[in-house]
């Protein structure tokens, strides 16, 4: 089973279309583990990026080097899928 | 005695949990619900769909999945909470009464099994479905990128080991052609109504061009109703507009595909999260985000209803 350790969701919010565009070159980038829960589309909507923790360096780096401001939306995917599961086993239980 | 009232609407649920309720479903209400199977998933899983009808044949009819995309557990959840609520409200509310006196529904709730399946046992942020990609060592098609209709474009991706992979042609997934079977078979569905998370949205055609849809003010004007309704349950907030003006370029989906073939009042819906689960929203917001969607999906339905072509 896939684990999700130490892996965070970041929720990016673009101030134009050149850190959009900035946003479209992070997530082609085959050697880090990414994947947008929310595109980047447009300035006015935000951008959810899951990065995976090995990834966590090089990405908030890349953000910060570029002034792209974000904030952490999920600290711990792994926590979440833990809380999840244990629910989901108590309900089937009751 | 298995019952659909000891079935817990407020938490996530396996594939077999949710296929025996579906069989309680039927048995509690067996003069309005029955299960047709519409064909098989890659990994030969059944391909089930509720059929809500009063009688008649070939009525005109709305069809509604949830669930393509594997990992967005919250529709899985809101389906079976809504097909409940149908079989539940048929002879009490007067609206689905209404309905159902003259249309058929049809309900996929697991319209992805092999991709939900794949969340439960190996990775719960699967997607796709789970065929097998000849050359690549990436497995699975993005079912919202694999229908005919501005297949290949821009909008999707060619790469196998991408999220938004279109698959090797149109229609290739067999859980997206059971569907188009099944609807051109049937000849008279009237409405498509596929429901995604998260983001909150309501979206029509199209995806794949940025031409409105010649139905585009009418379209408009009835999510513009629906989202208003949905919003007065607990204020939750959608925004609302064709796919490509208020998300972004998006090819071989579901709804541009219904719409293509004929089906005028084809919906997208983009549930809940707020911004701070994303796709792991807790099973403590099933139940208000299944019953805050419930008059928007009546305001479209009854729309249909009200508007034959």
């Amino acid at each position: 089973e896939e684990l999700f350790v130490g892996d965070q969701v970041l929720r990016i919010t673009a101030s134009d279309e050149e850190q959009i565009t900035l946003l479209k070159v992070l997530g082609e980038q085959e050697e880090l583990q990414v994947d947008f829960w929310r595109h980047p589309t447009s300035p006015s909507h935000p951008v959810d990026l899951w990065v995976s923790f090995s990834s966590l360096q090089p990405v908030k780096t890349f953000l910060e080097s570029n002034s792209i401001s974000y904030s952490i939306m999920i600290k711990d995917v792994q926590a979440l899928l833990d809380e999840e599961k244990k629910t989901m086993t108590k309900s089937r239980r009751t | 005695e298995r019952s659909t009232s000891t079935f817990d609407f407020a938490s996530y649920h396996t594939i077999d949990e949710i296929y025996d309720w579906m069989d309680t479903l039927v048995d509690d209400h067996p003069n309005l619900v029955s299960k047709i199977q519409i064909g098989q998933s890659f990994e030969n899983r059944s391909l089930y769909v509720l059929k809500f009808s009063t009688g008649g044949s070939n009525r005109s009819a709305i069809w509604l999945d949830t669930g393509i995309h594997a990992r967005e557990w919250v529709t899985q959840a809101v389906g079976v909470w809504t097909a409940n609520k149908i079989a539940k409200e048929y002879g009490q509310d007067p609206s689905v009464t209404a309905i159902l006196d003259s249309m058929d529904i049809f309900l996929e709730i697991i319209t992805n099994p092999d991709g939900f399946a794949f969340t439960h046992s190996s990775n719960r942020l699967w997607r796709k479905t789970r065929s097998i990609n000849a050359g690549s060592h990436c497995v699975g098609v993005d079912p919202n990128r694999n229908w005919d209709a501005g297949f290949g474009g821009s909008g999707s991706s060619s790469n196998p080991c991408s999220e938004t992979y279109r698959g090797p042609y149109g229609h290739s997934e067999r859980e997206v052609k059971a569907i188009v079977d099944f609807i051109s078979d049937h000849g008279n569905v009237k409405s498509v109504i596929s429901i995604h998370s998260y983001s909150q949205m309501l979206l029509f055609p199209y995806g794949y061009k940025r031409t409105p849809a010649p139905h585009y003010q009418e379209l408009n004007e009835l999510a513009k109703k629906a989202v208003r309704d949905l919003a007065a349950v607990y204020g939750t907030k959608y925004t609302y507009g064709s796919i490509v003006d208020t998300i972004y370029v998006a090819d071989g989906t579901t709804i541009d595909w219904a719409y293509d073939n004929g089906v005028k009042y084809s919906f997208t819906f983009e549930l809940r999260d707020t911004g701070r689960y994303g796709f792991l929203l807790p099973s403590t917001q099933i139940i208000p985000t299944a019953t805050e969607t419930w008059p928007a999906l009546l305001d479209i339905m009854i729309h249909v209803l009200e508007h034959p072509y």
